[in-house]
């Protein structure tokens, strides 16, 4: 499971939610507008939040926030 | 096994349930509008809950809340 | 195997049925119009049911209770 | 492997029959009209008998009972 | 591996054959018109004979036996 | 890995061939008109012989002996 | 990986060959016309020749033999 | 990962190669016209050498040697 | 999972981020024009970050960045 | 993962390469006009060189060397 | 995983970068026009680079370096 995210301003942030009992920050990645990001769930990071106009790809297609 | 939910309006909560015997909430994540989170299924959860206004894309295509 | 299930009126349960030889009711949420749950099948349930009008997806598609 | 089954009438019966040597029923979940049940097979669960008028889905597509 | 028969007329059986180097009848199952049996390849059961009308749906489609 | 035999006539024979550095016939079973037998590959069964006028459905689609 | 093969008239042959340092013929099962046999390779089997007029079918689609 | 070679003339070859540091032929068997052989990959075959007019079926479709 | 990463441009960036629970920069691997990278997922990154003008294939399809 | 090498001129070359820290060929097998090699990558071969006119099949499709 | 890369001239690169945590390059194979070079991500090898005009196939299709 992976997710490639794609800026379309300065400023985007990828935040890295923490697996385990509690749910905390533990990254935040910012993307200037036209940097793109590729990340995974992994042993450290079970949720994800992103803030900013970006495209996310994902398996399930397209989709933008902000 | 992960869910995209994208907030359509500010306030909207993801609400994860404990996986075992009891079922209580364990955390919620709450989102403004256009704010995307990037969840999946854990060893800590194994329901989840989404109240307000959102997109929940998944395996199964796309489905609203609220 | 996971399952979406979309509230269309107040007062849902989605119950779920215990794993092992007895077959009982270890938890019962209750969704208002609109609310969504997403659940799995877990070390604690093996089945479960849905009373009230929904929505369900699941990987065979949409069909609808109440 | 699931199976969702939608009761069309009263006293539908979701019958679970014991895996291993012998073969006996070792539970009957009853639903009313409209209700909606979600079953796998399991440890102690290796057939299901289903009586009454009833919509069964599963990997095959769908087909009724009663 | 599983398989759903429904039965078309009263009186049809669903016997399951032993695993291993011989190969008896271990369990009929018999339905009435209209019921359903849902059944696995289990660790005690590598064949299963049908006996009287009924349609049998599987991976490869249906089929009628009778 | 699974078959489905449905006899065309009476006396159609479902052989089952040993597993193992020996090729023998281990089980014969018999099929009536009508009747069907629904076969693995097991731990002692690795070849399948069909005599008599049957059609066999498999992962590959239909084909008929006799 | 399994393979049917019917015969197109008596005499066929389908050969094991050993699996192993050595490659050697272990068996060859004889068939009439019609009759049909489902193989697999195995622990012993790691090739099979066929002589004499078939129809085999593989994963591949079908050929014929002879 | 199996392979299906069907001899168009006779004396076609399918070699067997070794596995391992050194690659050596291991065995030729030898087809004559219309003779079919089925064959896999092993412990001590990890390439294969055709030598005079055949078919060969492979999970990439057909090609012609010779 | 792997990505293929194509410079459009002097100067593209193809960084990897530390797998665990710190994230920093352990690697830039600058493309001139034209240059290719193909790239996985490993034990030591789990997020990548591209910079400047290049077009990226992954199994969701195409994207560009800068 | 296999590969299937068609030669097109006499004098085709296929080349092994070592796994492992260091790179260098293990084994150049020759084929002549129309001899097929159908190779795997193994324990002792992650990657592989081909010199000559010959067409190549593999899970992408075909391409031709020389 | 595998790629195949067809050089378009003579002195492309395919240079193997190493897994862990450095990065450096551990072996440049150069390809003449018209050579094939058909590689995997190893134990040692986890990204790669292609210097010169090639074209490159991979499960996401083909693309052109250089
Ligand atoms: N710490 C949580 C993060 C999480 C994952 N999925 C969620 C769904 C809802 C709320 C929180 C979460 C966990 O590992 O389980
Ligand atoms: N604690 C429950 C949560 C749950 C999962 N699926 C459910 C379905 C119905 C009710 C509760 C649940 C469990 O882990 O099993
Ligand atoms: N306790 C039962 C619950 C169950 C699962 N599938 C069923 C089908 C029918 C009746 C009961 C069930 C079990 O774990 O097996
Ligand atoms: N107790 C039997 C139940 C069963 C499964 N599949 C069957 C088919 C036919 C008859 C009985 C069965 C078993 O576990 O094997
Ligand atoms: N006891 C046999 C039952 C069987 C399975 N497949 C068969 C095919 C033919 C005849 C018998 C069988 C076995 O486990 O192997
Ligand atoms: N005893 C043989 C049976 C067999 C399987 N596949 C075959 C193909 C050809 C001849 C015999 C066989 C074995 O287990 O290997
Ligand atoms: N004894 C050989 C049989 C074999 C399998 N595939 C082959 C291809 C060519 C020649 C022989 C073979 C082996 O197990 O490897
Ligand atoms: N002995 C070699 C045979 C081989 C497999 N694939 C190859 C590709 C090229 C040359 C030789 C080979 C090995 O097991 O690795
Ligand atoms: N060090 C982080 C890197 C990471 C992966 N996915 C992420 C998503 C968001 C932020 C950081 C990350 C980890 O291994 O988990
Ligand atoms: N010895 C190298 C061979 C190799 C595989 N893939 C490569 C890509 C580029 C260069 C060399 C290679 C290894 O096993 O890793
Ligand atoms: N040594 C790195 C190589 C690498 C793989 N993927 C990457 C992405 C970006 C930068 C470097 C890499 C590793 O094994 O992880």
């Amino acid at each position: 499971d992976h997710f490639i995210i794609k800026a379309l301003e300065d400023g985007v942030q990828v935040i890295g939610l923490t697996r385990g009992q509690n749910t905390k920050f533990h990254h935040a990645e910012k993307l200037d507008e036209g940097e793109l990001l590729v990340v995974q769930f992994t042993e450290h990071t079970s949720a994800m939040k992103i803030k900013g106009k970006a495209i996310i790809q994902s398996s399930f297609g397209e989709v933008r926030s902000g």
